[in-house]
């Protein structure tokens, strides 16, 4: 029976050259995982050996298009990847343990991980033993189709560094994952920059911006400068953006003027004003508008429920933008502007005739890093040409749409984790 | 440490230690368990029925496989010790060799300290050299090898034809042995 499952499996399996970067092991993205009931550590208690395996698999899931469901009730042969500790010849293995020191753990392309109990293992940031978190995001590795990679910084280093505080996948790992099961992509809700006044320790005010990208409930905060989103993200909605929708928004902007300095969420017919100084939405604002408030109230004309919008800093104007078309308010007059709404593609054309979005858009994003103008669709983006563009190639139309790229090549490693993974 | 409940402690088992690596025989065991002599099949070994598994003296995995793959000659492959075959011990070294270059170490053909050290760190236990599995004629001569090994009727020249590619002339040198 092993023999054949091996012949299936082997048959089964695509094997993608990637330069002996491993297999791919799974060609389904949703696994299950489980802590064998024989296979428990005699060291930590069973809650900590299961937190570390949650964050183990997490940590993945954050970096490649996989998910991983903790599953304690399905029939085992249901269950994709099951750890267990044992001493010695354990758990029907072949391969017997070394008692303590030397050889920590195994793991089988079946998705059998193995841990020696002999060793000492720890639960994170323990300081002493062996981390059983970063011997076991390796094994998951292994699982995954990844081999050992002899490459300083790689968590699939054969051999066991002593935790330096904190570790993570690296960006080399990353993309390794992603050869054998692609990148992450899909669309999201919104994305945008948040702005928000520090003082530094000289007291000095400074101005300081941070990239959020927001899908439903979970958002993740970009880190421009890492190429990657920060470490741990996703996170819920609620947990980070206080009182605005849990399962969240259509748009974000930022009205940020001389004398105007407003951030909004709006969510369906409905719009929050947000205050970053304390994090929070506005239940009433200084001008003594309560929130949420109507879309219609607080810009005349601009029918809710929007798909995204902007705030352009150039011309002092919202752009709503609602099916195929878009409304441009402006903030000054706060009304409409004339003869809007127009077509977007008439607004926005299209530099290379037929690769434009149309419509229906997803996220309207003004980026501090690129000094540009986002217009994202599912798991495309357009940026909008800027004056700097039409210095250089006059011929391009004002506010046209340049080609078409992927928000995957630009935009790096914002991956979903299993809904159960969310909260740790 | 350990949890115990007995006032002498009696109650923690005594851990045991693994064997370390101290001299360039149990280096060979080392090179050979994690694929730097020759590439380690995990996925067979994983497969490979409970009796091949042999009494604690078992000889390293690869033997193990070896003998399922080679399938003429079903005696045991122990660890040979320190033969003075040339082939055997110019082997070693270019294993002793790419192992000290993977590890960062300088790059001595010598069993020295630093490569004692470095085979005794805490490690995992999958091969760092592993054979593809799947590649379709090892797939057939592994399964057909296995099915005659089992009915006990493979010939040393079947196997040396049907052997996985790459390995053919490390398997005519053992079979000349």
């Amino acid at each position: 029976g092993k023999l054949h499952l091996k012949t299936l499996l082997s048959k089964g399996r695509r094997k993608r050259e990637a330069e002996g970067l491993g297999h791919m092991a799974f060609s389904k993205k949703v696994l299950k995982w489980r802590l064998i009931g024989e296979g428990y550590s005699s060291q930590l208690s069973i809650d900590d050996q299961r937190y570390v395996f949650r964050l183990a698999f997490r940590m993945w899931s954050e970096v490649s298009p996989l998910e991983f469901e903790e599953d304690s009730h399905s029939p085992l042969e249901e269950i994709d990847i099951r750890l267990g500790f044992g001493t010695g010849r354990h758990l029907g293995c072949t391969q017997r343990f070394d008692g303590a020191g030397r050889e920590f753990a195994h793991a089988w392309f079946l998705g059998d991980i193995h841990f020696d109990d002999d060793e000492h293992f720890t639960a994170p940031n323990a300081g002493s033993g062996i981390s059983l978190l970063k011997v076991a995001v390796h094994e998951i590795g292994h699982v995954l189709g990844l081999p050992h990679i002899h490459r300083t910084g790689s968590i699939m280093q054969p051999n066991y560094l002593p935790q330096d505080a904190g570790f993570e996948i690296d960006w080399l790992d990353r993309k390794a994952i992603q050869h054998l099961y692609g990148a992450c992509n899909g669309r999201f809700s919104t994305a945008f920059d948040w702005i928000r006044k520090e003082r530094t320790p000289y007291g000095e005010e400074v101005i300081r911006f941070n990239t959020y990208f927001m899908r439903d409930g979970w958002y993740w905060m970009y880190e421009n400068r890492s190429n990657r989103t920060r470490y741990g993200d996703p996170v819920a909605v609620q947990a980070g953006w206080h009182g605005i929708p849990a399962d969240g928004v259509d748009a974000y902007v930022h009205v940020w003027t001389w004398s105007t300095d407003a951030v909004y969420f709006f969510k369906g017919t409905q719009y929050w004003r947000y205050d970053s100084e304390n994090d929070r939405v506005y239940t009433e604002d200084p001008k003594g508008h309560r929130y949420p408030r109507l879309i219609s109230e607080g810009f005349p004309g601009v029918p809710g429920p929007i798909d995204t919008a902007f705030y352009n800093r150039r011309d002092n104007h919202i752009y709503f933008f609602k099916g195929p078309d878009v409304y441009s308010f402006d903030v000054s007059a706060n009304a409409k502007a004339r003869g809007f709404p127009k077509r977007i593609d008439e607004v926005f054309p299209a530099a290379v005739p037929g690769d434009h979005p149309g419509g229906y858009l997803d996220a309207a994003y003004f980026s501090y890093t690129h000094n540009a103008v986002f217009l994202l669709k599912g798991t495309r983006f357009w940026r909008v040409v800027s004056g700097k563009d039409r210095i250089r190639q006059p011929s391009l139309p004002r506010n046209s749409l340049l080609p078409h790229r992927e928000v995957e090549d630009q935009w790096f490693d914002i991956c979903n984790v299993h809904a159960t993974a969310l909260k740790l | 440490e350990k949890i115990f409940h007995n006032r002498d402690h009696s109650d923690v088992e005594i851990q045991q230690q693994a064997d370390p690596i101290i001299d360039e025989g149990t280096a060979q065991q080392f090179l050979s368990k994690y694929g730097f002599i020759k590439p380690v099949n995990w996925e067979e070994i994983q497969f490979e029925n409970e009796e091949a598994v042999l009494s604690d003296d078992s000889p390293a995995p690869k033997d193990i496989v070896s003998v399922i793959q080679e399938g003429g000659s079903l005696s045991r492959m122990g660890i040979k010790d320190q033969s003075d075959d040339p082939a055997e011990s110019l082997q070693f070294t270019s294993a002793l060799e790419e192992f000290q270059r993977v590890s960062g170490l300088p790059v001595t053909g010598a069993f020295d300290d630093a490569t004692k050290a470095a085979m005794n760190e805490p490690r995992c236990g999958v091969p760092d050299k592993e054979e593809p599995a799947d590649s379709s004629d090892a797939q057939n001569a592994t399964e057909t090898e296995l099915r005659n090994a089992t009915a006990g009727n493979i010939t040393a020249s079947t196997a040396a034809n049907e052997t996985v590619n790459g390995t053919e002339d490390w398997r005519a040198s053992t079979e000349v042995h």
